[in-house]
Order: structure tokens, then sequence, then C-alpha cells
């Protein structure tokens, strides 16, 4: 089952060694493993090439590989690294890695910053947080009156922005999280501690390998 | 309570709840 498992895997355009992905991230190589077979079914959904494009995550978050979204878009983004339009495995298990339980808050939070850092100034500003905020009550059918949402942005604004320069640092959303720690709860994703048991067809082969 | 707009983003929006990524077998 190993020599089926690397022989298909040696064809795939940029995969990496479980092994080496296992000593950067938090998973083990069974669990790199795994993920190489959720990898497989994402990178196939609409282009079968063994990588993942924006239309196969869109596909996956929404059963609708055309439905547009801020957040998503932002997430496919930062997933790649190498900004060629596709996320490849070696992308794919490090940037999952920081939403493992184990990984370091530290991760989570400037992963979270550069989520909401939308034109990557290195700073969040307030016309990027009003942005957001249209974002999601459109994503949401929900109306509010531009006169809320700028009370709503001012008000979150002033209190995360303690240097009151106009734009949220890092060390601000540093500080910002630690009083509000729910704003990193997406960051954690409880299935990959369980990710060999939610592909257990897999396990099979890989207990074969870990023990090699 | 006061309404944090962070709080509503990270809560509301779907694109940034990668739990569905695992429910795709």
């Amino acid at each position: 089952m190993g020599c089926y498992h690397s022989k298909r895997t040696k064809e795939t355009p940029g995969y990496e060694e479980p092994t080496v992905l296992a000593a950067e991230t938090p998973f083990t190589v069974s669990e790199v493993e795994a993920l190489y077979e959720l990898f497989k079914k994402l990178s196939s959904s609409v282009i079968d090439d063994g990588l993942i494009h924006k239309e196969e995550l869109q596909l996956a978050l929404f059963r609708n590989k055309n439905r547009r979204n801020l957040f998503a878009d932002r997430i496919f983004d930062l997933f790649d690294v190498k900004r060629n339009g596709v996320i490849e495995f070696g992308e794919f298990v490090r940037s999952l890695g920081v939403f493992h339980p184990n990984a370091p808050v530290e991760d989570k939070i400037h992963f979270t910053f550069r989520l909401y850092d939308l034109r990557q100034t290195g700073f969040i500003e307030r016309e990027e947080l009003k942005e957001m905020v249209l974002a999601i009550l459109h994503e949401s059918d929900l109306l509010l009156s531009d006169d809320v949402v700028e009370t709503i942005v001012d008000k979150t604004f002033s209190d995360a922005d303690l240097k009151g320069d106009g734009k949220i640092d890092p060390e601000e959303w540093k500080e910002f999280v630690s009083k509000n720690p729910s704003l990193i709860k997406n960051m954690t994703l409880p299935y990959l501690k369980d990710i060999t048991l939610a592909f257990p067809s897999f396990v099979l082969s890989t207990e074969v390998e870990d023990s090699e | 309570r006061f309404f944090n707009a962070f709080e509503f983003i990270s809560s509301m929006s779907s694109g940034f709840d990668l739990s569905s990524l695992f429910e795709t077998k």
C-alpha cells in the first residue's frame, strides 16, 4: 500500500515529503499523510491537477465554485504563499498547521492580522474594517444604515487603536485579541486533532510507513 | 453589550470558517 501511495504522490506537482512537513508543523507524519487524502479530494474537485484552485476552495466552503467571498479570497491568498494562483500541498499543510489546536496562539493572532490587513500595508485600517463589515452584511443579507455601521466601526476602532494613530498595528491587534479571545476562535479546527480518524482508510497504509 | 465589529466578522463570515473543508469526504 505504501508503494502505491508513493508512486502517485511523486507525480503531483508541489508535493512535499510528509516527514519534512511534519517537522515544520504540529502534525505527525501520519496526520500529514491523512491531510494528503483531503488535499487530493479538494484539488481534483474542479480541475484534476493536484493543486487547489480558488474555485475548488469556494466549492468546499460554499458548495458552489462560483461563489465569491472576501474572506475566502483572503484565506486563499494567505494559503497561496508563492502567490502563483494555486495552493500546493506543502502550502496547504503549513497553513493548516496554524489552525491546529496545538499551534502557538501567537501564530493564530498573526494569521488573523494578515487576514484583516486587506491591502497588506502592515496595518488594519479603518476603511478596511468598514469594508469587511459591509461584506459581512452583504453576505448575510442584513441591512444596517450607514450611520449605524459608522458608529460600530468607530467604537471598535477606537478600542483597538490604542495609540490613536488611525490604524491598528500588530501589537495593538495582539492586545485587542487578548481582551477578546473569541476573535481567534475560527483559528482552531478541532478536526485537525483527529484527521487520521476522519480518513480511516488511509491509516492502514500510514501505519506501514510510520514503522519503517 | 459592546458590539465588536471584528467579533461580528469572525462569527458571521462563512469564508473564514474552514471546518467545512473537512466535510468533503
